[in-house]
């Protein structure tokens, strides 16, 4: 028996919007500790990693660990049907090929029941190591979704450079080019606002804007991304989702031959 | 040319 019930339904829809443009399919894992995913896209470039952990819904029980393959696609029709400050609740059974989604509208003077399909998923999981990055920087989240919409309209690519100048993000295409340099600005009146650059070697790496611009559908998430960077690793970029986990995208480099 | 990396050449399969 599965049951999640949360007060902030907005946030599930917002979860799912932050995914489905990078997995169609993905098998949703629930144990003791919280809701969590890990899905590849399917050309085994990008990964994604959820997680939801439990204290941050308002009720949560699982009773044993169970996966159940959705199809993103799916889950966000269904999603859609919910009110923005509506309560949802997930339901699940051990066994069963479907799953409830109930939303009840804060003044409980609507209550929508859903039940969605379930789908076999052979995922592969891979094993993520803690490590340590040359470079960490924190931005705004809108401001880096901004960077990667006006680059991705120039070049296919953008190379991102941390030196102790700042962060550069620079593309080239057929039409030209363009480089983008954020330095390090603490002096903000609201802390979301901040760009820091913590730097322990500089580090400068390729990647395809097309996935980064596939990030930045986690946005509404999370006010600030971290993107962690390092030349022998996959570069993360991370939307904290407050008090409850992450959405954490990896992407590989590109590299020259 | 730039290439594209896979991940599987930076995380192992669990």
């Amino acid at each position: 028996m599965l049951e999640l019930r949360l007060v902030q339904g907005s946030l599930l829809k917002k979860v799912v919007d932050a995914i489905r443009d990078l997995v169609n399919d993905a098998s949703f894992d629930c144990s003791a500790t919280g809701f969590s995913l890990q899905a590849m896209d399917s050309s085994h470039v990008a990964l994604v990693a959820l997680l939801l952990r439990s204290e941050g819904f308002d009720h949560y029980r699982c009773d044993r660990n169970i996966s159940m393959g959705m199809n993103l696609n799916n889950m966000a029709k269904m999603l859609r049907c919910a009110g923005n400050d509506d309560i949802i609740t997930f339901k699940g059974d051990d066994g069963s090929d479907t799953v409830s989604f109930m939303f009840e509208s804060p003044t409980q003077d609507k209550i929508s029941d859903f039940e969605m399909k379930l789908m076999d998923i052979d995922s592969e999981r891979l094993g993520i190591p803690e490590a340590k990055y040359q470079a960490i920087v924190r931005m705004p989240s809108t401001e880096f979704a901004r960077i990667c919409k006006d680059l991705g309209s120039i070049g296919d690519t953008v190379v991102i450079s941390v030196t102790k100048e700042g962060v550069k993000f620079s593309t080239r295409g057929d039409i030209g080019s363009a480089n983008i340099v954020c330095r390090q600005n603490t002096d903000v009146d609201k802390p979301e606002q901040a760009t820091t650059v913590e730097m322990n070697d500089p580090v400068s790496l390729t990647f395809a804007l097309r996935y980064m611009n596939s990030f930045t559908k986690a946005t509404p998430l999370s006010n600030q991304v971290t993107i962690s960077l390092s030349s022998e690793l996959p570069v993360v970029v991370e939307y904290k989702i407050a008090e409850m986990g992450y959405v954490r995208f990896y992407l590989a480099p590109k590299i020259e031959e | 040319d730039i290439f594209q990396e896979v991940l599987a050449g930076y995380f192992d399969s669990k």
